[in-house]
């Protein structure tokens, strides 16, 4: 259970990071 | 996109794979040329997931009595901390410069490592689950050999007393791993082979209880009986050896036959 929850955690966090890293590439295009 | 061969690693992992593929495509298109605003703040948000995950994995490990975990672990928590690593390289190399392809390049590569490794890691715990459903099953299995030296009424019901937790915790841990399986075949072969364990166990009992009334008093039942009994027992273990193989089976085992 605690290595789901930390997982989803890393998840998360990277999702939104590349996200972030995304939507400047997106504005240019 | 990866697949994944159970839900909880997929509604985990596949958001960000999805986003990693995206990325990935958009610097492959060339249309990567726009500046990257900092970095900074997010990267040092997964750099501190990260951090937790190695801690709570090692912690898990010092607990776990399962050898393959111990073994296998610290090399996919380091995967996830060099890539941790790689995405601060890049947070710098993007605050120096906003256009940086280094930068860039180490961006992509620590989200893939990233999500790879997280993805071992999931799957070496995943693993490790497997492996304590199969050990449950394997016990209940050793014990039905048992049934061969119950010769009397009392030692049945003791027996019975025994097997049928084992068999209530068999059959909900197997169930419970088919709802979690993407794979619809292998989900469908272990209720299956749940539904014929509860329909087959009556059945062993009918003939465990045949054979004590027809013991004599050296011990020994009738001959009938004791096949009876003993075509039981083999059906229930081939029965449970078959939920052992599809517990280990993944989806892509079906994948390569196709």
């Amino acid at each position: 259970e605690q290595i789901l929850e930390a997982a989803k955690s890393i998840a998360t966090a990277t999702t939104a990071l590349v996200k972030a890293a995304s939507a400047a590439q997106k504005e240019l295009v | 996109m990866p697949v994944f061969h159970t839900k909880t690693i997929e509604q985990i992992l596949e958001p960000v794979a999805e986003q990693v593929s995206h990325l990935v495509i958009l610097h492959e298109q060339g249309e990567d040329g726009a500046a990257i605003p900092s970095l900074m703040k997010p990267i040092q948000a997964v750099s501190a997931a990260v951090n937790n995950l190695a801690k709570v994995g090692t912690a898990q490990i010092q607990t776990s009595k399962d050898e393959v975990l111990k073994l296998d672990t610290p090399e996919a928590i380091n995967k996830v901390k060099s890539s941790a690593d790689l995405l601060l390289d890049s947070a710098k190399l993007i605050e120096e410069d906003e256009y940086s392809k280094q930068g860039r390049e180490k961006l992509i590569a620590g989200s893939r490592g990233i999500l790879q490794g997280t993805s071992d890691l999931l799957l070496i715990f995943d693993e490790a689950e497997v492996r304590r459903i199969c050990h449950v099953c394997r016990r209940v299995r050793d014990y039905l050999k048992v049934s061969e030296v119950v010769a009397g009424m009392e030692d049945l019901v003791t027996y019975v007393k025994n097997l049928t937790p084992g068999m209530t915790n068999l059959s909900d841990l197997v169930l419970q791993r088919s709802k979690d399986l993407t794979n619809a075949l292998h989900a469908d072969q272990l209720k299956t082979g749940v539904a014929d364990l509860r329909n087959q166990l009556p059945n062993l009992i009918s003939s465990m209880k045949i054979f004590v009334t027809t013991v004599d008093g050296s011990g020994v039942g009738s001959e009938a009986s004791v096949h009876n009994r003993q075509y039981y027992v083999k059906n229930l273990s081939d029965i449970i050896t078959e939920i052992i193989r599809v517990l280990q089976l993944v989806s892509t085992d079906q994948e390569i036959l196709v």
